[in-house]
C-alpha cells in the first residue's frame, strides 16, 4: 500500500515553497533560519 | 604520465599556504585580498604556465584533500567524534573550493566567459575522475565526505550574488548537471546518498527549477531524476528492498513530494519519461507523479454527481510532453507499418505481428515496456487528432471503429496476461489531470471493458485500476473519474461481474465506492 | 503478473556499494558553511518538548516578538545565516541602526543636540557584545554615510 506520505516530515499544505527550507532527503524536519546560509552585508560578518 | 618531479611538493606547499591565507583575518571579503596575493605565488611557481600543469595542480590538490579526509575518518573510527572529523577537513576543503571559485571567476577576461566555463568543467571533471577512481580502488571503504563537501560548497560559492558568475550561471548549472550525471548512482553507488543530497539541495533545486528563466533547467533536472529511477528500477521491481535501498526510496519520495508541491508542472511535463523508468509495480511513486496538475487548474471533485467530464474547458487541451515519444517507436520499419496501418488499415499482418514486435530481448522483461508506452501514446494522440479532424471530440462512440481502436482491441485480446498488464498500465499512466489525453484514454479503457470478449480482460482492467486506488494517496484525478464511471454507469453492468464478488473484502470495497458515488 | 526478475551481477555490486554508502551518510551540516560560533549539536530532548520550530519561525514578524538581547544573540552568533538577516531586520524595526564604520548597532537615546545632513550628535545606546549588554555613549557623532 505504499507509505503515508504525510508522515515524511513535509508540510504538504504549506502555502510557501517547500524547497527553500528542504534540509535533506534523509531528514524529516525543515531547515531552521540559522541553518540557511545567507548573503548578508559583509559588515554583518563582525566576527 | 607521471607528474614532473617536485610538482607534488610544490602543490602541497601552495595548498597549505592558501589554506592559511584563506583563514587569516586579512583575507578580505570573499578572500579576494588573499587571492590576489596567492595568484602571484602560483605564477612564481609556474603553476599557471600550461594547461597540463593547471590540470595536475588541481588533481594533486583534490587527492591531498581526499587523503586528509581519509586520515581524519580513520581517526574517527577510534574517537567516534564526527564533529572533530568535520572540523579537521572542512577548513581545508572550503579553502580549496574558494580557490577554485576565484580562479573560475577571475580567469580570462569578463567578456570571454569560455575560459571560465572550460576551467570549471575541467575542475569538476578532475574531482569526478578522482572520485570514480577512489570508488573503484577502495570499494566498500569508499567515503563520500570530501567529494560531497567540494561539490556542494563549490555550487553554493558559484551561485552567490556575483554579476560575473550570474552571467554564466546556466553554463555553471550545465557543468554541474553533466558532472552529477557522470556520477549517477549506477556508476558510483557508494556515492548515491550524497548524490541525492546534492541534486535535492535547496539552492540546486531553486536554480534548476525556479530561478533559471524559460524552465531551461527542467530537462537537465529530469535527466538526473531518470538516472535515479534507473538505479532504483531493478530493486523496486522485485519489491524486496534492503535497508539502504528502502532508505534511498524514502528519500526519493521526499524529493518528489517537494517537487509535487512546488513544481507540479515540471512533473506534468516529464511524467511520460519518468513512467518509462519506474517499475510498473511501484504504484505509489508513479501515482505521486501522475497526480501532479498545473497550479492554476481547479480539479472538480471526482465524486460530483453527474460530472460532465467532456464539458470541462481543459479537457480539449493536449498536455505538454517535451519529449519526442514518436521517435521511441523503433525499428523504423515497424513505425512505417504502424503509420501505414493507421492510415489505411494495411498491411493486414500488422495486427497479427504486433505482439512479436513488442517482445523484448532484454533479460528480465519479456516485453519492451518503453516501446509499449510509446506505441500506446502515439496511437492515442493520432486517434485524438483523427477525431478532431472530423470535427468531433473523443467519446465512447467517436473513439470506436477506427484503425487506432483496432490496435488497442487487438492488444487487449492478443497479448498474454503479462503483456496485457503492461498495455493497460500504459493506458492508465495517461489518466492524470483534465486534458485531452486523460479524456481519450479514460474512454478507451472503458470502451475496452465494454467491448471485451472475455471476462478475464474486464477483470484485468479492474485490477489495473484497483491496484492504483488501494495504495496510499495521492491518486490521479483521471484515475478516480474512470473508476467511478466504470462502477456507476449501468452500461458496464460492473457489479454483475463474477470477479466483483470473488472475495468478501473486494465486494465490500466496491460497494463502499458505489455508496460514495451515489 | 510480473514475476520477480533475478538481479544481475552489476546490481549485486550496486547493492554492496550502496550498503557501504549507507554507513557513511552525509549530515545536513555537511551542506552548510562551518558555523564557528554555534555549530549544530543535535540533542535528543523529551518527545513532549516541541521538536519542530513554531510555524512562521522564519519570518520577520516572528523575530520582532523576540527580546532585544535575543536578537543580538542571533545576530552575533548565527553569522552569515538567514537568522542573522531576520534578526537585523527586526532590530531595525525596533529603531536600532547598524553603523557600518563601527560595525555596531546604535539606538537614539534622546533628541540629538546637533543634526545636519551629514551627521547627528547626541547620546546613544549601543550594544556592547564584549560585555553583552546595552551601554550609553554620550556626545557621539553618528555619521549617516556609514549607515548601512
Amino acid at each position: 500500500p505504499g507509505i503515508d506520505l504525510t508522515t515524511l516530515g513535509l508540510n504538504l499544505n504549506s502555502p510557501e515553497n517547500l524547497y527553500s527550507t528542504f534540509q535533506s532527503p534523509w531528514v524529516d524536519i525543515p531547515c531552521r533560519p540559522q541553518d540557511i546560509d545567507f548573503h548578508v552585508p559583509s559588515e554583518y560578518l563582525t566576527n | 604520465i607521471e607528474d614532473p618531479p617536485g610538482l607534488p611538493e610544490k602543490t602541497e606547499y601552495l595548498l597549505r599556504e592558501w589554506v592559511n591565507m584563506y583563514h587569516s583575518p586579512a583575507a578580505g571579503r570573499d578572500s579576494t585580498k588573499a587571492f590576489s596575493l596567492f595568484v602571484q605565488q602560483m605564477h612564481q611557481q609556474g603553476i599557471l604556465k600550461t594547461d597540463d600543469l593547471i590540470t595536475r595542480f588541481f588533481r594533486l590538490c583534490t587527492e591531498m584533500c581526499v587523503d586528509l579526509c581519509y586520515r581524519a575518518l580513520s581517526e574517527q573510527a577510534q574517537t567516534q567524534n564526527v564533529a572533530m572529523t568535520r572540523n579537521k577537513c572542512f577548513p581545508t576543503l572550503d579553502a580549496f573550493v574558494r580557490l577554485i571559485m576565484l580562479l573560475v571567476k577571475h580567469s580570462g577576461d569578463n567578456s570571454n566567459t569560455n575560459t571560465k566555463i572550460n576551467l570549471l568543467n575541467k575542475v569538476l571533471g578532475i574531482v569526478a575522475g578522482v572520485l570514480l577512481q577512489d570508488h573503484e580502488v577502495r570499494g566498500e571503504e569508499f567515503q563520500q565526505l570530501p567529494y560531497h563537501r567540494i561539490f556542494i560548497m563549490l555550487f553554493i560559492d558559484l551561485n552567490g550574488p556575483e554579476h560575473v558568475l550570474e552571467v554564466i550561471n546556466f553554463q555553471i548549472l550545465t557543468a554541474f548537471c553533466n558532472t552529477y550525471h557522470v556520477l549517477r548512482p549506477t556508476k558510483a553507488p557508494a556515492f548515491m546518498f550524497a548524490w541525492l543530497e546534492l541534486i535535492s539541495h535547496r539552492v540546486f533545486i531553486g536554480r534548476m527549477l525556479s530561478l533559471t528563466p524559460q524552465q531551461r533547467g527542467w530537462g537537465m533536472y529530469a535527466q538526473l531524476l531518470i538516472d535515479l529511477f534507473k538505479f532504483l528500477y531493478p530493486f523496486l521491481r522485485n519489491a524486496e528492498l534492503t535497508q539502504p535501498i528502502h532508505f534511498l526510496y524514502k528519500g526519493t519520495l521526499r524529493v518528489l513530494l517537494v517537487l509535487l508541491h512546488d513544481f507540479p508542472e515540471f512533473l506534468c511535463d516529464y511524467h511520460y519519461a519518468f513512467c518509462d523508468v519506474i517499475p510498473p509495480n511501484y504504484i505509489q511513486m508513479r501515482n505521486l507523479i501522475l497526480s501532479a496538475f498545473p497550479r492554476n487548474m481547479r480539479l472538480p471533485d471526482p465524486f460530483t454527481p453527474n460530472l460532465k467530464v467532456d464539458m470541462l474547458p481543459e479537457i480539449q487541451h493536449a498536455p505538454r510532453i517535451p519529449l519526442n515519444f514518436a521517435n521511441m517507436i523503433t525499428p523504423n520499419s515497424f513505425k512505417i507499418d504502424l503509420d501505414s496501418y493507421l492510415k489505411t488499415r494495411s498491411p493486414v499482418t500488422f495486427l497479427s505481428d504486433l505482439r512479436i514486435s513488442l517482445q523484448s530481448k532484454e533479460p528480465g522483461s519479456r516485453y519492451n515496456i518503453p516501446l509499449m508506452n510509446a506505441l500506446v501514446l502515439y496511437v492515442g494522440t493520432q486517434a485524438i487528432t483523427h477525431i478532431h479532424t472530423k470535427g468531433l471530440t473523443p467519446s465512447m462512440s467517436t473513439i470506436a471503429h477506427s484503425s487506432h481502436m483496432d490496435i488497442f482491441q487487438n492488444l487487449a485480446v492478443d497479448l498474454d496476461t503479462e503483456g496485457r498488464y503492461l498495455f493497460l498500465t500504459s493506458i492508465a499512466n495517461q489518466l492524470r489531470y483534465p486534458n485531452s489525453h486523460t479524456h481519450y484514454f479514460s474512454c478507451t479503457l472503458l470502451y475496452l471493458f465494454a467491448e471485451a470478449n472475455t471476462e478475464a480482460i474486464q477483470e484485468q482492467i479492474t485490477r489495473v485500476l484497483l491496484e492504483r486506488l488501494i495504495v496510499n494517496r495521492p491518486h490521479p484525478w483521471g484515475l478516480l473519474i474512470t473508476f467511478i464511471e466504470l462502477i456507476k454507469n449501468p452500461q458496464f453492468k460492473f457489479m454483475n461481474h463474477e470477479f466483483v464478488h470473488c472475495a468478501p473484502e473486494i465486494e465490500k470495497l466496491f460497494e463502499s465506492v458505489v455508496r460514495s458515488c451515489v | 503478473p510480473l514475476g520477480p526478475v533475478p538481479l544481475q551481477d552489476e546490481h549485486i555490486y550496486q547493492l554492496t556499494m550502496g550498503k557501504a554508502g549507507f554507513r557513511h551518510l552525509p549530515y545536513p551540516s555537511d551542506s552548510e558553511r562551518i558555523r564557528v560560533h554555534l555549530p549544530r549539536k543535535p540533542c535528543p530532548t523529551p518527545s513532549y518538548y516541541p521538536q519542530l520550530p513554531p510555524m512562521h519561525a522564519d519570518t520577520v514578524e516572528f523575530f520582532q516578538r523576540l527580546s532585544t538581547e535575543t536578537l543580538f544573540f542571533i545576530f552575533y552568533y548565527m553569522e552569515g545565516t538567514k537568522a542573522q538577516y531576520l534578526a537585523a531586520k527586526a532590530l531595525k524595526k525596533q529603531s536600532w541602526r547598524f553603523h557600518t564604520k563601527y560595525m555596531m548597532w546604535f539606538q537614539r537615546h534622546e533628541e540629538p543636540k546637533t543634526i545636519n545632513e551629514d551627521y547627528e550628535q547626541g547620546t546613544y545606546i549601543y550594544f556592547d557584545y564584549e560585555k553583552w549588554g546595552q551601554r550609553k555613549k554620550e556626545g557621539f557623532t553618528f555619521e549617516y554615510r556609514y549607515l548601512e
